[in-house]
C-alpha cells in the first residue's frame, strides 16, 4: 500500500539522520539503503540498539523507531 | 557510566557557571533556581562547589540558543536534541546550550530545565553518556520523578569516579554562600553528614563497616578511617522499599536484620537471604506493634533489643525467647528517656541517637558516658 511505503520511507529517514547525528555514520551513496544484514547502516542500527539498551535485531523495528523520537541529548552517542 | 576519552575533568574545586541569556518560557527567578539545584545535586555528592558569576568568563558557560549556533552542533527545532554540552577544558569546554525551540518548563510537562541541565551539567563535569536506562547520563530524556533523588548509583559511581568521593564539609557550605541558602525550595537532596541538623532512621555495624541509613540511601563509614561513602539502598538490595527503620548486625553468621514497617529482610552482604520479608509478628511481637524504631545486638550477652517508642522487648538467641512484656527504656538504660532513632554497638559502649543527640552508654557502669552530636563519626 503507498501508505506503507510512505511510512517506511519517512522511518528510514528518520533513523538515518539519527545515526548520523549521534551515531558518527556517514552515508555512502546507494549502497546504504539496501538492508543487507551487513551493510553499513544495519551494523550502525545494531551498534545503537546495543548502546541504548534495545534488542539488537538490526532493523527498524517499532522499539527502536519509538525511542528514537524520544527527545534526548544533543550530544552524540558515539563521537566521530 | 563512562567518561569522555581521555578523561577529561576539572582540577579545581570551585567552578564558576554564567548565565549568558533566559528563555522567555520561564521567570528568569526560576531559570536561576532551576540551575543553581542542578549544580547542588552533583555538590551533594562531591567536593565540588559552583558559584554564579554574573558578568566575568565563567568555567560553565550556560546559554538558550536555536538550529545553528556557532558550535560543531546545530539544534533541530522542537524535540530530537533538548541540549548539549561539552566535556571539561577550555573555551567552550564544560558550556552547556539548551534549544529555545523545546517548551522550558519547572513542572513534569514540557521539558523540565532541571533535570535536563542536570544531564548537561553531567557532561559539563566530566560524564559521558551511560548506557544504563536507569542513569540519569542516559541519552534518551524521559519523565522524571521529581519525588526521587536524580541521581541513579551509576551517576554517583561515576561522579565520583572523577572527583572523589567526600561531600563537602558544612563548614565550606557556609564559605560559599552560592550552593546553600536559607530559601533553598525543599528537595529530596541527599541530606548533610554535617549539618547539625542530622538525624538518621536506622545504624548499624556491617562487616566492620558502620552504616548510617537515612532516607534512600545510607553512608558506610569504618571506625578508624576518615573517608565517607554515600550509597543508594536500592544499588545494594533492590528489592528493599525506600527508607529503613531499624537494623541490627549478627557479625558471627555475617548476617544483618533490615525492619521496614512490620516486615524485616535478613541479608547477608548485598544479597537478600530467601523467604525473606517475613512479618516481626514472626518473633514474638503482639499485633499493636506495627514498627520497630531501633535494634541492636549485644554480642556480650547474645540478646537483640528492639526499642519500640519508650518501651523495649529483648529477644535471648541462646534460649530462643523473646521477653513476655516491654520494659521501660529508662529503667535499664539509666539517662535514654523517650523514643529512640537508631542505636548500635561499638566495641563495649551502646551509641543511642535520638533526634539530634547521641548518647554514648556504658553497659557495665549502666549510665551515659558522653553527650555527642549525631555527625560525630563523620570527619566534619
Amino acid at each position: 500500500f503507498p501508505a506503507d511505503t510512505r511510512q517506511k520511507k519517512e522511518g528510514i529517514q528518520l533513523i538515518q539522520t539519527y545515526l548520523e547525528n549521534y551515531y558518527n555514520f556517514k552515508k555512502d551513496g546507494e549502497s546504504d539503503l539496501i538492508w543487507k544484514n551487513n551493510s553499513p547502516i544495519t551494523k550502525k542500527i545494531k551498534e545503537m540498539q546495543d548502546f541504548l539498551g534495545l534488542e539488537v535485531t538490526g532493523k527498524l523495528d517499532s522499539d527502536t523507531l519509538d525511542l528514537i523520537q524520544q527527545p534526548r541529548c544533543g550530544f552524540p552517542d558515539i563521537a566521530g | 557510566f563512562s567518561t569522555f576519552a581521555g578523561e577529561p575533568k576539572w582540577t579545581k574545586k570551585v567552578l564558576t557557571y554564567r548565565i549568558l541569556n533566559y528563555t522567555p518560557d520561564l521567570h528568569p527567578a526560576d531559570v536561576n533556581a532551576a540551575i543553581k539545584k542542578a549544580f547542588n545535586v552533583w555538590s551533594s555528592v562531591t567536593p565540588l562547589k559552583f558559584v554564579k558569576e554574573e558578568n566575568d568568563l565563567a568555567d560553565i558557560m550556560i546559554s538558550f540558543a536555536v538550529r545553528g549556533h556557532n558550535d560543531f552542533i546545530p539544534f533541530d527545532g522542537p524535540g530530537g536534541a533538548v541540549a548539549h554540552a561539552y566535556a571539561p577544558g577550555t573555551g567552550f569546554g564544560g558550556d552547556a546550550h539548551f534549544d529555545e525551540d523545546e517548551t522550558w518548563t519547572i513542572s513534569t510537562e514540557g521539558t523540565n530545565l532541571f533535570y535536563v541541565a542536570l544531564h548537561e551539567f553531567g557532561h559539563s563535569l566530566g560524564l559521558f553518556h551511560s548506557k544504563d536506562p536507569e542513569a540519569l547520563m542516559y541519552p534518551i530524556y524521559r519523565k522524571f520523578d521529581p519525588s526521587v533523588f536524580p541521581l541513579h548509583q551509576d551517576d554517583i559511581n561515576g561522579i565520583q569516579h572523577l572527583y572523589g568521593h567526600t561531600p563537602i564539609t558544612y563548614s565550606d557550605q557556609r564559605e560559599s554562600s552560592e550552593v546553600k541558602e536559607p530559601d533553598e525550595p525543599k528537595e529530596p537532596a541527599l541530606a548533610d553528614t554535617c549539618s547539625p541538623d542530622l538525624t538518621f532512621d536506622a545504624v548499624t555495624t556491617f562487616r566492620g563497616e558502620i552504616m548510617f541509613f537515612k532516607d534512600k540511601y545510607f553512608w558506610r563509614k569504618h571506625p578508624s578511617l576518615r573517608e565517607v561513602n554515600v550509597v543508594l539502598i536500592s544499588s545494594f538490595w533492590p528489592r528493599l522499599p525506600p527508607g529503613v527503620d531499624a537494623a541490627y548486625e549478627v557479625p558471627e553468621k555475617d548476617e544483618t536484620v533490615l525492619f521496614k514497617g512490620n516486615e524485616f529482610w535478613v541479608v547477608r552482604g548485598d544479597t537478600i537471604l530467601p523467604g525473606y520479608p517475613q512479618k516481626i509478628y514472626a518473633l514474638g511481637f503482639p499485633k499493636d506493634v506495627t514498627k520497630i524504631d531501633a535494634a541492636f545486638y549485644n554480642r556480650n550477652k547474645g540478646k537483640i533489643y528492639f526499642f519500640i517508642v519508650d518501651k523495649f522487648w529483648s529477644y535471648n538467641k541462646r534460649s530462643q525467647s523473646m521477653d513476655r512484656k516491654p520494659r521501660q527504656i529508662r529503667e535499664a538504660f539509666p539517662g535514654i528517656n523517650g523514643k529512640i532513632d537508631a542505636v548500635f554497638q561499638h566495641n563495649d559502649f551502646f551509641y543511642f541517637f535520638h533526634g539530634r543527640k547521641q548518647f554514648e552508654f556504658d553497659p557495665g557502669k549502666k549510665r551515659v558516658t558522653r553527650l555527642l552530636k549525631t555527625n560525630f563519626w563523620f570527619p566534619c
